[in-house]
């Protein structure tokens, strides 16, 4: 078989401001596909989806790793998963904080642990040990800062899915 | 959320997402990215798939799996994941979900209900193509 990869960035509304915009987010996308193609060129299809979801993680503009969007407490917390598909083996993390590219700590869960899934502190700890972990600053900029504000003032204004969410928030004293 | 499915060679098929979640979730939360079947799966001889949107719309619709159960029986990929995201539609409305996917014969695939999805692929050495938007 001739190796193939398909990535995605995301489904949501890419309303590109300019052409610029839209090239920067096209040349993250090829540069994923051929960090996958380069990966199948020796390895297998693991190692490829890994090349190209950490290729994206990395990239900073996607809603992953670096480019990750805040929780409702200005935190920083990534799910990833993956799945090879000749032994049906997974590997996942979930909620977990301080990593930036949880796709390889997915895979560490899969290939050195008995488990499926590891979630929050405990997944956090094993990043520790196995040098995936990422320094706190790494995941915050300018403009991620300001879209947590926007989003703030949308969802006070009644403009967004999880209102029950802000009400409990709200009852529990998070945030102002 | 970013995704990739991917074979090789030998015709192994692999599939992986990763999120931040959505803004403003719940410290804890979690989304459909770590869920095998809902945010990605990967069967040899079946396929690999890879899905984005509104997490909890995704885990209730089990998306990956339920598009490998369909390949499995014989529907095109590509028929597949328009079945599963018209399905996904019906249920919870416009804009929750997208889906990429491969089969075991390299045949690859996308649908979605959002106003864009962010998807490239490549063989051999070669970037194939880009594409955002429904008729991009």
């Amino acid at each position: 078989m001739e190796p193939l990869i398909v990535v995605h960035g995301g489904a949501g509304a890419y309303r590109f401001s300019n052409d610029e915009e839209r090239l920067r987010y096209t040349r993250e996308l090829e540069d994923a596909v051929s960090d996958g193609l380069k990966a199948l060129s020796t390895g297998g299809a693991l190692d490829a989806v890994v090349a190209a979801v950490s290729s994206m993680e990395d990239s900073g503009i996607f809603n992953a790793g670096r480019g990750s969007v805040l929780t409702i407490s200005g935190n920083v917390e990534v799910d990833a998963g993956l799945m090879d598909g000749s032994s049906m083996r997974i590997g996942a993390v979930a909620a977990v904080r301080n990593v930036a590219n949880p796709i390889k700590l997915a895979r560490m869960v899969m290939e050195k642990t008995d488990h499926v899934m590891i979630a929050g502190e405990g997944a956090t700890e094993l990043a520790r040990m196995w040098g995936l972990f990422t320094r706190s600053s790494r995941f915050y900029n300018e403009v991620k800062l300001r879209r947590f504000e926007d989003v703030l003032k949308d969802y006070a204004n009644g403009r967004g899915y999880f209102n029950r969410v802000i009400k409990l928030a709200g009852e529990l004293g998070i945030g102002d | 959320t970013v995704g990739a499915v991917a074979m090789d060679r030998d015709g192994n098929l692999a599939a992986g997402t990763s999120t931040g979640g959505v803004w403003l979730k719940f410290d804890g939360r979690v989304g459909d990215s770590p869920i095998p079947g809902a945010g990605y799966w990967a069967q040899n001889g079946v396929g690999a798939f890879s899905a984005s949107g509104l997490g909890e719309v995704i885990i209730r619709s089990m998306v990956c799996i339920r598009a490998a159960f369909l390949v499995e029986n014989g529907v095109e990929v590509a028929e597949a994941l328009r079945r599963v995201v018209d399905g996904v539609t019906g249920r919870y409305g416009n804009g929750t979900v997208g889906v990429i996917g491969i089969d075991a014969r390299g045949n690859v695939a996308s649908s979605f209900n959002t106003n864009a999805m962010a998807r490239a692929w490549g063989r051999g050495g070669r970037v194939i193509r880009v594409a955002f938007h429904g008729n991009d």
